[in-house]
C-alpha cells in the first residue's frame, strides 16, 4: 500500500499544480510531504505561491487565496478519485468576479464524473446551472422548493 | 451511480414532504438568508450517516426535528432519503440486483432512529458498506459546509493525510 | 461595580432587542445572566427568534441570520460605550441584499460618534461610503493604495 | 478623539511608504481578492498592540515584515503609525498639551521591536494607557476580521462577558 499511496500523492500533486495555475495564471502549488522517508504516516504540506508573489507561509493568504487553493485542492482530489456527488454551500462567497469566472469555468469542466449541487447568492454562479432551485418561506418558517429561471432567482436571492 | 433525489420530511425547516429532483450537471439552489438552503446539505450529510450534532449545528440530536412555528405544531419524526440510479448491477450485497437505490434515515422524538435501505430496515453500517461499494466513498470533501472551504488549507498537515488516504 | 455592571447589561440589552427588530422586522432577541444571583461570574445567553420562527437554540440560525444579530449585538455596544473607530472587514459577505440594505440604513445612523472603515465586495455598502479607497497590486506582490469614484470601486472589485 | 491618518511602512505587502487619510464618516476599501485590503486592518491590529501572530495571520511575528517579490527584496523593518487629532487636552499623563497624538510601532528582521508616541520612543503599556485614557478603550470589537463576524455568537457564554466589561 506504500506504493499506492506514493501513486496518488504524486497523481493528486499533480492535478494540483495544475489546476493552481489555471486559477493563479503565472503562480505555482505543490504538495510535500513532511517526512519522506515514511510516506504511511507522514503529514502533507501545502506550498502556494501567487504569481509574482514569495509568501513565507500559506496562512498569509488572503481570504480569497486561501478559498481558491483549497478549490484547486479539492477538485484534484475528484479529478482521480471521483465522488457522484458534491454539495458546496457558498464557496463562492469570498471571491472576486474574476475568480468566480476562473472557478466556474473550471467547475464545468467536471459534470461528466461529478453532479454538483451549488448554494450561492452569486448570479456568475446562478449563470452556469443546468438547473435552478428556489427556497423560499412564504409561510414563515417552512421552506419550500420552486423550479425557477435565472432571471426569478437572481431576483429570489436579493430579498426576503 | 448517480444521484436521482432527495426527499426531505420533517427535517429541521422542511414541516411539508419535499421532493428535490437531481438532474445530471450542476444544480444551483438560491434564496434569502433563512430560507432553508443549508439545511439541505444538512440533511444529505444526516442522511450518509452523520453522527455529530454540532457538525449539523444542532445542540442535540433532536433539535434536526421541525420544531413548529407560531402556526404549526412541532413535528415527532425527521426523515430524510437520498435515491440513486444508474447502478450498473455489480454490487456484491443482497442489493445487488437493484438498478435504484434509496437509503432512508429517521429520527423519532423519543430519540429512537431508523435506517432503510429499499424501505428494508438496516444497520447503519449497511448504508456505509453500500455507498463505499457502489460508487466512490463519500470522502469527507463530498459535502462543504458553509464557511468551511479553506478547512484543507486550515488544517494540519496530519489531517491533511485523509484526502490521498480517501482517494487511494 | 455590580451595579453598574447590571446597569450596563440591561441598557445594552435593550439596545440589542431593538437594533434585532430593525434587522429582522418582529422579531425578538434579548440577552440572559446565566446566574442572575451572582452578575459579577455569570455568563450570558443570547436569544434571537427571527419573525415567525420557533428555534431552539442560536446555532440553528443561517449563516446570514448569525451574522446579523451579531451585528445587532456589535452595534448595541457602540451605542452604549462609543469606540473613535470600527474596522469591519467584509462584515458584508454573508447577508443577501435586503439585509445589507437593513445592515447600512442603521449603519449611518452611527456616524456621528464613530468613524468606520469597512472592507467590501457588495456594490451596496460601497454606496453608502462618504470615502472610497481602492488597493491595488499593479506591481505584483506590491500593494498601493488610490482614492476613487464609485463606479471605478465597482469595477476595481470585479477584477484582479 | 478621531483617527486621522493611518501609516504603512515595511507591513506585509506595504513595501513602499503608504499614507491612508481617514476622513469623518464612512470609508469603503475596496479590490480584487488578495491585494492587500485585510493587510490594513492587519497593521491598525498591530500598531495597537496586537501580540499573537497567528491573530496576523503569520506563523512568527517576523512574517509581517515585507518579505519581498520577484523584483523587489525583503525590507529590514515594518512601521505602522496612528494619528488621532481632536484630542480637548483633558489627558492627565506627561502627552496632555497635545492636540495630536501618533502612535507608532516598529519591528526589526532582528527581532527588536519599538513603540513611540509622537516619535518619543516609550513602552507598549504607556500605548495602551493612552489610547484607553483617550476615547474609549479599543475594546476587542472595534475590529472585526475577515470571516469572524459571528464569533460573539459562537463564543461561549463567559466570553461574552467581556463585551459588556469592556463597555462598563
Ligand atoms: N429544527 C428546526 N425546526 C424548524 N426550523 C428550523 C430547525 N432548524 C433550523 N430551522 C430553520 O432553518 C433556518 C436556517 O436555515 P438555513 O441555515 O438553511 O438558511 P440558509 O438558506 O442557508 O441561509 P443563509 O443564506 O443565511 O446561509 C433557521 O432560521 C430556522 O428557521
Ligand atoms: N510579509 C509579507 N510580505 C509581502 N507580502 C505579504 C506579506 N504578508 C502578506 N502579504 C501579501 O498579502 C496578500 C494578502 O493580502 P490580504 O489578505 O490583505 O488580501 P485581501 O485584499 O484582503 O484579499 P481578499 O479579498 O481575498 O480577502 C498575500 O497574497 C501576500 O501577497
Ligand atoms: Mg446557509
Ligand atoms: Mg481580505
Amino acid at each position: 500500500t506504500k506504493n499506492l499511496f506514493l501513486e496518488t500523492f504524486t497523481e493528486l500533486n499533480r492535478r494540483f499544480g495544475e489546476l493552481f495555475g489555471r486559477f493563479f495564471p503565472g503562480g505555482h502549488a505543490a504538495l510535500a510531504l513532511l517526512d519522506e522517508q515514511n510516506p504511511l504516516e507522514s503529514g502533507i504540506e501545502i506550498m502556494a505561491q501567487p504569481p509574482g508573489k514569495r509568501l513565507r507561509t500559506i496562512h498569509l493568504l488572503s481570504g480569497g487565496e486561501k478559498a481558491l487553493t483549497a478549490i484547486a485542492l479539492l477538485m484534484a482530489s475528484f479529478l482521480i478519485s471521483p465522488s457522484p456527488f458534491c454539495l458546496l454551500d457558498e464557496i463562492d462567497a469570498p471571491l472576486d468576479e474574476e475568480n468566480v469566472r476562473r472557478f466556474t469555468t473550471v467547475l464545468k469542466t467536471m459534470t461528466q464524473q461529478t453532479q454538483f449541487l451549488i448554494v450561492t447568492h452569486n448570479k456568475r454562479t446562478m449563470e452556469i446551472a443546468d438547473q435552478l432551485y428556489g427556497v423560499t418561506m412564504e409561510e414563515p418558517g417552512v421552506s419550500k422548493i420552486i423550479g425557477v429561471r435565472l432571471d426569478v432567482a437572481e431576483q429570489l436571492a436579493v430579498s426576503a | 451511480m448517480r444521484l436521482k433525489q432527495i426527499t426531505i420530511f420533517g427535517f429541521k425547516s422542511f414541516a411539508d414532504r419535499t421532493v428535490i429532483t437531481v438532474p445530471p450537471g450542476i444544480v444551483s439552489i438560491v434564496g434569502p438568508n433563512g430560507c432553508g438552503k443549508s439545511n439541505i446539505s444538512d440533511s444529505v450529510l444526516w442522511a450518509i450517516g452523520e453522527q455529530s450534532a454540532k457538525t449539523l449545528r444542532a445542540d442535540r440530536m433532536e433539535d434536526v426535528l421541525f420544531n413548529g412555528t407560531e402556526r404549526r405544531k412541532p413535528m415527532g419524526m425527521a426523515e430524510v432519503s437520498l435515491t440513486f440510479e444508474g447502478l450498473d448491477g455489480s454490487l456484491t450485497s443482497r442489493f445487488g440486483e437493484f438498478s435504484e437505490l434509496t437509503v432512508t434515515r429517521r429520527l423519532f422524538r423519543s430519540g429512537e432512529s431508523e435506517y432503510l435501505i429499499n424501505k428494508v430496515p438496516c444497520r447503519l453500517k449497511d448504508i456505509r458498506d453500500l455507498l463505499l461499494e457502489a460508487g466512490g466513498s463519500f470522502k469527507g470533501h463530498t459535502i462543504i459546509e458553509q464557511g468551511k472551504v479553506d478547512g484543507l488549507i486550515n488544517a494540519s498537515p496530519v489531517e491533511r493525510r485523509g484526502l490521498i488516504e480517501e482517494a487511494a
